[in-house]
């Protein structure tokens, strides 16, 4: 996401 | 995705196979802080509320149902199984709950990216996750003989951490948005509760010895 704080990880 | 994260994830699953098949193949506990399990079950419970709302990708939802299944696991063992929950050091692992819980909670109602529920839940996780490994490091230090496949669980644990430190990096150098302070203060945090246990961990490896904490 632009404001880098995705949840992307585990 | 990266192969340093991929490695983190990797060695996060490996320990807790490692714990698993502890569990299961000697029938024991010994020596396992059924409060760190707790909490970890805890932290991926906050952490994957996402579970309901947003996909990133196959092998994330799979991970994370994983995680949530094991963790569970765990805790059903040492706490209902008829054989298992004996071997459980329960006057050792007299860690408190609430001093980790509430300064991580506390802390998270304070410091987030928004005000939301699922984020402060998230923020939770994150700074839970960090400190949940104390009760583990506690027990171990009181345990006078520390069996080889916990000290491996605690040292992959920690390779896991290391991994995805190598990962941030890996992602602050090559993301352009890619800021997560929260993460990443938490993260060497917890990374660096370890450094302790690896010290004596090499030293006792090198010496091909049993690992011992000093008192």
């Amino acid at each position: 996401a632009a404001d880098g704080q995705a949840h992307d990880e585990l | 995705m990266n192969l340093f994260r991929l490695c983190g994830d990797m060695f996060h699953l490996l320990s807790i196979m490692v714990l698993l098949l502890k569990i299961r193949a000697t029938r024991s506990c010994r020596g396992i802080s059924l409060k760190t399990q707790e909490l970890y079950a805890l932290v991926f419970v906050c952490r994957y509320l996402d579970l309901f709302y947003s996909f990133i990708s196959v092998y994330n939802s799979f991970m994370k149902v994983t995680f949530l299944a094991t963790a569970f696991s765990i805790v059903r063992y040492m706490r209902y199984d008829k054989v298992v929950k004996q071997t459980y050091d329960r006057e050792q692992d007299t860690f408190r709950y609430v001093f980790l819980i509430a300064p991580c909670l506390l802390l998270a109602l304070v410091l987030n990216h928004r005000f939301t529920l699922t984020e402060v839940l998230w923020t939770f996780s994150i700074y839970l996750e960090a400190v949940a490994i104390l009760p583990q490091l506690v027990l171990m230090q009181r345990t006078q003989n520390i069996d080889n496949l916990t000290a491996n669980y605690v040292a992959l644990l920690g390779a896991y951490r290391g991994f995805y430190i190598l990962n941030w990096i890996y992602r602050f150098a090559t993301e352009r948005h890619y800021r997560q302070w929260i993460v990443w203060i938490s993260g060497v945090i917890q990374t660096a509760l370890y450094a302790d246990f690896f010290f004596y961990y090499a030293l006792c490896w090198k010496a091909n010895k049993r690992l011992q904490l000093p008192a």
